[in-house]
């Protein structure tokens, strides 16, 4: 048996909204401690990682671990019924064959049922090994977001440059080529800040089209957290108060 | 010219 019951039934909505345009079917993790799941887009360039604690939930049962295979596109559907100050409640028994979903408005007193097929999905599931990440830049998620949708205007690829003094978004295109280049700021306005904490340089290259995707996330979060290491993919980080956290991986371009 | 790396490239498989 599974209960989870969300009081801001928008975070769950906008976290649907923000993983749809990047994987299509998805198997959720359910354990005694939380929600999770692990996926890849179909070109595996991207992989989307969602942690969700037990403790943000007003109410939380999982009596064992259980995987729901779900499609994300028919799970958005369900999630437009949903009013943007719903209760969301989760249900599901042991060898479901669907997901009940329920939205609670309890000012209006309406209330939403829908049960959700569950699908069967033979997907991998990765190790994303600990990594030491040498560059990690925290940057107001709405600057991040229009920084790179400009910057798609001009080219599809981006370099980032990390140093101790600044992070480098530059773009190189038929148009011409340009940067825009962020230092250290801790200014006392905390939306104003970007954060550097560089040990060693980075410089990358990835496609601007899936930071792009990855911002849909930005209104979970007031911040982005961008790690970095040479070789490595990329991480674009989105922390959701109270809740739990949803990180992006992005595979770099490389010169051939 | 510049080729896309595979994310699994980068992960073990469980």
């Amino acid at each position: 048996m599974f209960e989870a019951k969300l009081t801001e039934g928008l975070i769950l909505k906008k976290i649907v909204e923000s993983i749809k345009d990047i994987v299509t079917d998805v198997n959720i993790d359910i354990s005694p401690s939380g929600i999770s799941l692990q996926a890849m887009d179909s070109s595996h360039v991207a992989l989307v990682s969602l942690n969700l604690s037990m403790d943000g939930f007003e109410h939380y049962r999982a009596d064992t671990n259980m995987v729901l295979g779900v499609s994300i596109a028919n799970l958005a559907k369900v999630m437009k019924l949903a009013d943007n100050n719903d209760q969301i409640t989760l249900q599901a028994d042991q060898e479901a064959t669907h997901l009940k979903i329920i939205f609670e408005n309890p000012k209006t007193e309406r209330t939403t049922e829908f049960n959700l097929n569950l699908i069967t999905i033979d997907s991998e599931h990765l190790a994303i090994p600990e990594t030491e990440y040498s560059s990690v830049v925290t940057i107001n998620s709405g600057e991040f977001s229009k920084i790179c949708k400009e910057l798609f205007s001009l080219s599809e690829t981006v370099q980032i440059t990390t140093n101790t003094d600044y992070v480098q978004f530059s773009v190189e295109g038929e148009v011409g080529s340009g940067q825009v280049r962020l230092g250290h700021n801790d200014s006392e306005k905390k939306e104003d800040q970007t954060i550097l904490e560089v040990s060693e340089s980075v410089q990358q290259q990835f496609a601007i089209r899936y930071l792009n995707m990855f911002n849909k996330a930005s209104t979970l979060s007031s911040f982005t957290r961008l790690c970095l290491h040479q070789e490595q993919p990329l991480v674009v980080e989105f922390k959701i108060d109270n809740l739990g956290v949803l990180k992006y991986f992005l595979a770099p371009k490389i010169s051939d | 010219l510049i080729g896309q790396q595979d994310i699994k490239n980068f992960f073990l498989k469980k």
